[in-house]
């Protein structure tokens, strides 16, 4: 004997996503228009009170979008934020001298080398909730697996997209640096390209 | 649009570092399956400079999901008369046969014990294995020899290393 379970109903909404304003760099005032796409909302009004286990989308090797909502097990946070590193900073190399320093155990006249990592401006960066594409994500292609898919973290090679279908095609965004200013790329954009494959690629051996 | 490419996008954000695609059914030009190549251009590189090989990602687009073909066996089974599940109906029907006809067989010799009587059947049996043959004595074979005495056998036992 089992106690009948009433299928809950089905709860539709029709909430929209309406725009919010933030105020960035201390004074300028901006209204934010939040974006579904594929399921995934951008530019969404952060939470009153900030959630540590706030959920985040991952992407598969097609780019398909997956949220991962981050656990605490044994007192370790489980599928956590993605930890960028320094992928995202900017380098700086200072150079002071003992007198500029004032440290006991250095002379005046010696210099000390320092490298001082610049965090980017995350006014906008902080609205994506997609995991970024770094370095370190990249993935090897080639028949050999030896080319690096720089500057793609997703799609991955070879992999198949079935159409009417959104995949998100991320990259590594310092991977564009001018070689003549030595600076990032701010605009870029996307080419598609048919290629034309061999009768043995297509999968038509010779009888 | 870029020479060569047949979808490009607008100019978008890098800092973004990611753009939603939706392949569409035009991209596959009434064909199944289209390799294509997915290149990225920044705003510093010309349309004549830039190479969509040097950091490209290539990928196919297809239509819908595989439907891979029947195998040999599969063919053969169909060609049978034998669709999907049939083929394991009958490969269960004749072992379920032989348990079913077990347990009536132990049911029906359970139930009939105590009118079965196989004494007659037993006794002969029996009888056959302890056939009598006649005394020793009226064995032609043996009618002439006589009757001696016992007598103890020569033993041979090992001799030692001594001896």
């Amino acid at each position: 004997y089992r106690n009948a379970v009433n299928p809950r109903p089905t709860t539709t909404t029709s909430e929209v996503i309406k725009p919010w304003r933030r105020t960035i760099y201390s004074t300028q005032v901006e209204v934010v228009t939040p974006t579904v796409i594929a399921g995934v909302t951008f530019s969404a009004k952060p939470a009153v009170t900030p959630d540590p286990l706030q959920p985040w989308v991952s992407l598969d090797k097609l780019g398909n979008p997956k949220t991962v909502k981050p656990e605490i097990k044994k007192g370790r946070t489980v599928r956590g934020t993605p930890d960028y590193s320094t992928y995202f900073q900017t380098l700086h190399v200072t150079t002071l001298t003992g007198d500029e320093i004032g440290a006991h155990n250095m002379d005046k006249d010696d210099i000390l080398v320092e490298d001082v990592f610049e965090d980017e401006d995350k006014t906008y960066v902080s609205l994506n909730p997609i995991i970024r594409c770094t370095p370190q994500r990249y993935r090897n292609k080639g028949l050999a697996k030896d080319i690096s898919s720089e500057p793609f973290c997703t799609p991955f090679e070879n992999v198949e997209w079935k159409i009417d279908h959104t995949y998100f095609v991320t990259w590594y965004t310092k991977f564009f640096e001018d070689p003549e200013t030595d600076k990032i790329a701010e605009k870029v954009r996307l080419h598609a390209f048919y290629v034309k494959e061999k009768a043995h690629e297509k999968g038509f051996k010779k009888r | 649009n870029l020479h060569g490419a047949f979808f490009s996008t607008e100019w978008v954000k890098n800092v973004d570092g990611l753009y939603p695609m939706e392949p569409t059914e035009e991209w596959l030009q009434d064909k199944y399956e289209r390799r294509i190549l997915i290149a990225i251009q920044p705003d510093y590189i010309e349309d004549e400079a830039f190479d969509p090989w040097a950091n490209g990602i290539l990928l196919h687009v297809i239509m819908g999901s595989r439907v891979f073909k029947n195998t040999k066996e599969q063919l053969a089974l169909q060609d049978a008369g034998i669709s999907d599940d049939t083929w394991y109906y009958v490969a269960l029907t004749m072992p379920t046969m032989v348990v079913v006809a077990c347990v009536a067989m132990y049911f029906f010799l359970h139930l009939n014990k105590t009118h079965r009587d196989i004494h007659d059947v037993r006794q002969f049996a029996v009888n056959q294995r302890r056939r009598v043959l006649g005394t020793f004595k009226t064995f032609n074979k043996y009618k002439k020899l006589k009757n001696r005495p016992y007598s103890e056998l020569p033993t041979h036992s090992k001799k030692s290393s001594k001896q």
